[in-house]
């Protein structure tokens, strides 16, 4: 799991059982306390391989989004929830936006001006099983976190998806892997659950429509090719045709066919598109 | 209940905030938040910070839960 804690920006991304959510109102009371005012919220997920294991207000999406809304302030009045659908039936994405009007003139000037900046996000699940098996903790191993974390990052090449990035890495015990990289004003991410059944790594990174083109290309490319996954999905936060078709090239060298895409408007909060990817062999 | 493993699928929360002092906003704004705020958030999340590094952009930390 991972926090990332810009000037004006907060990212919170947790796995296993935790009660996300309930994050909202203490920061919202110590932003407060700085003289910051939230103006925006996103709040999204895949869909749960153990739905069942999550405790409130995390059991089913209705619930999130009405605790969701029930923990923002009325000046974010404009919100939406949705489920962004793929051919996967496993395979949702879930989507809740509020904004406040201050950001809606802004947004409203140039209702379909590519996003400068977006977020990727990459789910993989059914990972190949000789490379999931080398975010184990060697049995015996009196390693600290940090230094199998490391060890794991040189040895998977995660170190390259990024080459500019400094990392910080950490090794669970007995296997479990997570990662920050930051370059610039760039966060990247990576968390990893190896046991076989239910193996799932993600990667996480933020582009720009300046960038060059091939940048999130490669970069995809290289974090995809890690874990050689059999499922992958896509979501980025852009509306530049460019940005989603690019995802698409990437992954299809490596083997995985588009299986579905889908993309849906935000108010005040922009444009998401989400794809799914499945080994091309099936 | 079926047997559950660890869930790896992440849920992921995103806030923007704005600031009328200026001050506040355009040198560290969020970044001002103590730790001891931060863990108090966290706690609420039920994570703990096991590695942390920033740079002149940002703060990014790795959690365990």
């Amino acid at each position: 799991s991972s926090l990332f804690v810009y000037p004006t920006k907060i990212i919170i991304k947790t796995c296993g059982t935790t009660q996300l959510l309930k994050s909202i109102r203490p920061l919202i009371h110590f932003a407060n306390n700085l003289g910051l005012t939230l103006c925006g919220c996103r709040y999204t997920r895949g869909s749960f391989i153990f739905p069942k294991s999550q405790p409130f207000p995390h059991t089913n999406f209705k619930e999130e989004v009405i605790y969701v809304e029930e923990n923002l302030p009325n000046n974010l009045c404009y919100r939406k929830a949705s489920v962004m659908p793929s051919k996967l039936p496993s395979y949702s994405w879930h989507v809740f936006t509020a904004s406040d009007q201050t950001q809606l003139p802004y947004f409203a000037l140039k209702p379909h001006s590519p996003d400068v900046t977006f977020t990727v996000e990459v789910c993989m699940t059914e990972l190949d099983r000789l490379l999931a098996r080398k975010f184990y903790k060697k049995a015996g191993d009196s390693k600290t976190g940090d230094s199998a974390g490391k060890e794991m990052t040189e040895l998977t090449g995660i170190d390259n998806i990024n080459p500019g990035a400094f990392i910080c890495d950490f090794a669970f015990d007995p296997c479990g892997y997570s990662m920050n990289g930051i370059d610039g004003d760039r966060y990247s991410t990576v968390h990893v659950t190896p046991e076989d059944g239910y193996s799932y790594a993600s990667f996480e990174c933020v582009g720009s429509i300046y960038d060059d083109q091939d940048d999130i290309v490669e970069t995809l490319k290289k974090a995809v090719q890690v874990f050689k996954p059999a499922t992958v999905s896509v979501s980025t936060t852009s509306n530049s045709h460019e940005v989603w078709t690019r995802v698409a090239h990437a992954m299809e060298p490596l083997g995985l066919k588009c299986r579905s895409c889908a993309m849906d408007e935000f108010p005040a909060a922009g444009t998401i598109v989400f794809q799914t990817f499945t080994a091309a062999r099936r | 209940m079926a047997v559950s493993g660890f869930e790896g699928f992440e849920k992921r929360l995103e806030l923007h905030f704005f600031g009328d002092d200026p001050v506040t906003v355009d040198k560290m704004g969020l970044r001002l938040l103590d730790f001891e705020s931060l863990e108090h958030v966290l706690h609420a999340v039920q994570c703990t910070v096991v590695s942390a590094v920033g740079n002149h952009f940002f703060d990014a930390y790795v959690l365990s839960e």
